[in-house]
């Protein structure tokens, strides 16, 4: 799965999703990625969330609904990040998950579980695209 | 310096925490814009850098949505680590459909396709559902009617050889492991379908119960969105 946030340079936001889903899925399954708040979320007034993982467990908890929202109450990136994973592997420990967060001013953070999560980022006047590693 | 050390102060209690709550996490420093962020390395960043030059080299007539749809669009082109676009993914039935969805954080108006059949450009669709309908997710054999009837797009078969034989594999171990769960006939924790819910009048002579998800059971072969 892909999960998107772009910041334009006048600070509007979008974000976006992109899946195939999980393999050998039932038939008719749908993930996470197309359900607003799951797959991502964004608002530019407060910030934006991608996320992957273990779909049907993470559609349950809106992680990225949850994470902006943890933003608007004060919360930084990162603990907005901390606290929506927190909140699915409090009830499914073995859950794969992961979330990229970034608020309106590029403030970014990642947080999961269960694997090595990955996301990359590209600002400013970066030449690349740089990755960052969540262990 | 004293920026680096509140970062390193903030990694150390993250750590600690990490290991306290098996949350793992990692965090950035604020950026000039424009900016563009996503899910997982590797061939993903494919799909950064073409949304990124989108918004830097042409501002004025691109927007946000603009690049996060071609970002997601290089991903399901390239089929990145095959958990994106078509060839990846195969249902039970060896089929591949496609999730995707898009949200304007202006307007936080959204357009989202789901189980998306014989269309490779999803996010191509959502975009279509996001700017000429008031809806949000559209699903199936009928937002693929969508797609081709109002958007143009051109039925694909969206299975490649790869993915046949990810299936067939899948299929000659025994369909293991799979998403079935709970009381079921013939037992899916050992055989193929067709299933069917268990009913007391059946006889357990020939059928098996399964009651746990064989994914759950076998993590390193778990698969995920």
């Amino acid at each position: 799965t892909i999960s998107m946030v772009a910041i334009h340079s006048d600070g509007t936001m979008a974000a976006g999703t992109s899946s195939n889903g999980a393999t050998h899925k039932v038939p008719g399954r749908v993930g996470d990625g197309p359900i607003v708040g799951s797959g991502s979320y964004v608002d530019s007034d407060i910030g934006g969330c991608g996320a992957t993982g273990d779909g049907d467990i993470m559609m349950r908890f809106l992680p990225c609904y949850q994470a902006v929202e943890n933003m608007r109450r004060g919360l930084s990136p990162q603990e907005a990040a901390d606290d929506a994973v927190s909140r699915m592997i409090k009830r499914y420990p073995m859950a794969m998950t992961g979330i990229v967060v970034v608020d309106n001013k590029g403030q970014h953070a990642g947080a999961g579980s269960g694997w090595t999560f990955t996301y990359a980022f590209r600002s400013g006047d970066m030449k690349e695209a740089v990755t960052v590693t969540v262990p | 310096m004293a920026r680096n050390n509140q970062v390193v102060q903030r990694l150390t209690v993250l750590s600690m925490l990490c290991i306290a709550s098996r949350v793992t996490a990692a965090a950035e420093g604020s950026m000039n814009l424009p900016m563009v962020i996503n899910t997982w390395a590797g061939p993903f960043t494919a799909a950064t850098d073409a949304a990124f030059e989108v918004l830097s080299l042409t501002p004025h007539n691109t927007t946000a949505l603009d690049a996060v749809q071609i970002g997601c669009a290089t991903c399901e082109r390239n089929q990145c680590d095959g958990t994106v676009g078509f060839g990846g993914s195969p249902d039970e039935n060896c089929e591949t459909t496609l999730d995707a969805l898009i949200m304007d954080g202006q307007t936080l108006r959204s357009g989202a396709v789901a189980g998306l059949r014989r269309v490779r450009d999803a996010i191509g669709v959502a975009r279509l559902v996001h700017d000429y309908t008031e809806h949000s997710l559209l699903a199936g054999d009928l937002a693929t009617r969508f797609a081709v009837d109002f958007g143009g797009f051109v039925e694909e078969n969206l299975a490649t050889t790869e993915s046949l034989a990810q299936c067939e594999a899948w299929r000659a171990a025994d369909c293991q492991p799979n998403y079935r769960a709970g009381h079921i006939v013939p037992d899916a924790g050992a055989q193929c379908g067709p299933y069917a819910p268990w009913k007391a009048s059946d006889s357990l002579d020939n059928a098996e119960l399964h009651e746990g998800n064989s994914f759950e059971s076998s993590s390193s072969k778990r698969s995920h969105d």
